[in-house]
């Protein structure tokens, strides 16, 4: 089939706007980059040639936001949150194994006092990471924990503090309370943390995790994104909704339930992943 | 919303004389985005604008003075339809009862094995909660501090047993606990690993349940269909429990389930505590998915 000046192959167009739909990128995202994509190919373009256009904006759009560096400030303190079982508890254990061998010395804050076994599941991947744990009873306050487990970091000399937080829904106005409260203790009461949030959110997710993005960034100081279970087949497309609007990297990406499943977000990859 | 959009399709064709196909084309274009921005499969909704569409080129609403009022009502009936298929009331009628739980992991299985603890305790019945996720880091404490909580017994040997003999065992227990009714929780598990998808199918075979529910969470994007069908196709499901309906996500992943596997959702899990638990209303969740 011949393609004359100008003719676009609708076909095709379907086809990718069928792909980009399927990996949760959304419909406004989709229209956008399809109507990116009408604009900036003359006639004679094939699939080929619009899948190589749609790559390109999809890796400028989520290539393009810097990885900050850490805040200064020590111990470096990094607050874990998201909604209820994306993966955050699972992250830290896999995250402080990766520092641990990066060189640094890792200790973790069991801030969810709330959720059944909570502490005892982060207690065992912090055995598995081979490091200390901050912890107390079941149902004392998350922020006296992270407290806690910063000045224990700060006397023993600990380069990191990772803390994990109870699964939240950022429709419940009380626990985002609850949760900014552990940021302003850390920020007001522990002079010279380095303090960051990061947001875990999972691959299976749709349009809501920008919903959730929106939610749990505001007035809060996330740096980073963590998207868990991309060894599923979803693809993770919201985080492009979420890049354009938020500016957030994502930092890492979950591939699995071990403690070795846990790998710095690389850009090509991704979209790759999406496009096939 | 919906309403307001077709209210204004019409209003602007208006001028143009009666109501023709253009109309509807435009009122359905409305519908396929509300639909995807609910997180409703791409081809769930190709396939439920083309039904619907089919219905708004009747009689009914071209010749109407309110063919926008129509149409909306046409989506709300298909919707609830669909949703509300084959309302088979939950089979508890076996002594012991086999409940068996999966889904992918994270979506709220074993908070949603306490809560239907409960829930069969005040039909009169006697659960035994049975613990057969030995992957997870605390999952056997998880279910047991969630049994001690509500007071139900739970039958818990560790990670040291395999799958089908912890259903095994949870049978036996039952029998002798005078519980009639058993609940196995499982581990989460992707609908694309062979292994541990045979794993559930073999514990399946072993407890001979009367329910197999799928747990999927509330907020899943365009792949709950794929997620569903190798569910159905590997251990078959009997019914869908949706989680997390307390937060605000539109909810698509309910339609693309039950028009892709015309199974019945059974439960809403509205909390994180044993009494967050609902009957499933497909009423509300169609209004919830339009927005
Ligand atoms: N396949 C896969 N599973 C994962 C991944 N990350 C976490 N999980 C699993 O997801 C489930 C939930 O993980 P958790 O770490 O408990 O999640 P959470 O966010 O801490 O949950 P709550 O504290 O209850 O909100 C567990 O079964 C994990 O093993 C991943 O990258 N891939
Ligand atoms: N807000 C809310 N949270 C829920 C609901 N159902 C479960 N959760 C929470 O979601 C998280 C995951 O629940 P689990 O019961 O551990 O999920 P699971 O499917 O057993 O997880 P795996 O065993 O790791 O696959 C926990 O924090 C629960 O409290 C619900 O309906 N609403
Ligand atoms: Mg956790
Ligand atoms: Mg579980």
């Amino acid at each position: 089939q011949i393609l004359s000046g100008g003719a676009l192959d609708e076909g095709a167009i379907e086809d990718l706007e069928a792909v980009l739909l399927g990996a949760d990128i959304g419909v406004e995202a989709t229209e956008r980059i399809i109507e990116r994509l009408r604009a900036s190919t003359g006639g004679a373009a094939g699939a080929a040639d619009y899948r190589r256009i749609i790559a390109a904006e999809l890796l400028l759009i989520i290539g393009e936001t810097p990885k900050p560096p850490p805040p200064a400030g020590a111990p470096r303190v990094i607050v874990v949150i998201g909604v209820n079982g994306v993966g955050k508890t699972s992250t830290i254990g896999k995250l402080a194994y990766r520092l641990k061998s990066e060189g640094s010395s890792v200790l973790l804050a069991a801030c969810d006092t709330f959720r059944a076994a909570a502490i005892d599941q982060l207690e065992l991947w912090a055995e598995r990471a081979g490091v200390p744990l901050v912890r107390q009873q079941m149902g004392s306050d998350p922020a006296a924990v992270a407290f806690d487990a910063v000045q224990a970091a700060r006397s023993r000399g600990i380069d990191v503090v990772i803390a994990d937080t109870a699964g939240r829904l950022h429709t419940r106005v009380n626990l985002m309370d609850e949760l900014r409260k552990v940021f302003t203790v850390l920020s007001t009461r522990m002079e010279g943390v380095g303090l960051e949030g990061w947001l875990v959110l999972d691959a299976n997710t749709g349009q809501n995790s920008l919903r959730q993005a929106e939610a749990f960034t505001a007035g809060l100081p996330i740096t980073g994104l963590v998207l868990t279970k991309l060894d599923s087949t979803a693809k993770g497309g919201a985080v492009i909704a979420i890049q354009q609007k938020l500016r957030i990297p994502v930092l890492y990406v979950g591939l699995g339930e071990g403690i070795d499943d846990l790998a710095p977000f690389d850009a090509e990859e991704f979209v790759a992943g999406i496009l096939g | 919303d919906l309403s307001d959009k077709f209210a204004r399709v019409f209003k602007e064709l208006r001028g143009q004389g009666k109501v023709r196909e253009a109309h509807v084309q435009s009122a359905m274009r409305e519908v396929r985005r509300a639909l995807l921005e609910a997180d409703v499969n791409y081809k769930v909704a190709r396939d439920f604008v083309a039904r619907v569409s089919e219905r708004s080129l009747g009689q009914a609403v071209l010749a109407s003075l309110t063919p926008d009022q129509q149409i909306v009502k046409i989506v709300h009936e298909e919707l609830v339809s669909l949703l509300g298929a084959r309302n088979a009331p939950f089979n508890l009628s076996g002594n012991p009862a086999g409940i068996m739980i999966v889904g992918l992991q994270g979506s709220g299985k074993t908070s949603f094995a306490a809560k239907l603890a409960v829930h069969v305790r005040k039909k009169g019945r006697r659960p035994l909660l049975v613990a057969a996720d030995i992957y997870r880091p605390a999952a056997v404490e998880q279910l047991s501090v969630l049994a001690r909580q509500i007071s139900a017994p739970v039958y818990a040997p560790g990670t040291d047993r395999s799958v089908v003999e912890i259903v095994e065992g949870g049978v036996r227990e039952a029998r002798r606990q005078l519980c009639d009714t058993v609940i196995v929780d499982t581990a989460g598990r992707l609908h694309v690993d062979r292994g541990m998808m045979k794993e559930i199918a073999d514990a399946k075979r072993a407890l001979g349940p009367e329910e197999t529910l799928l747990v999927l969470d509330s907020m899943t994007g365009q792949e709950a269909v794929r997620v569903a069908e190798e569910f159905l196709r590997e251990v078959d499901f009997t019914g869908v429990v949706l989680t997390k309906l307390d937060g605000d996500t539109r909810g698509g992943a309910a339609l693309s389930v039950a028009s892709v596997t015309g199974k019945p959702i059974v439960f809403a899990c509205v909390g994180e505590k044993p009494d967050d638990l609902e009957a499933f209303y497909p009423d509300r969740m169609a209004s919830r998915i339009l927005g």
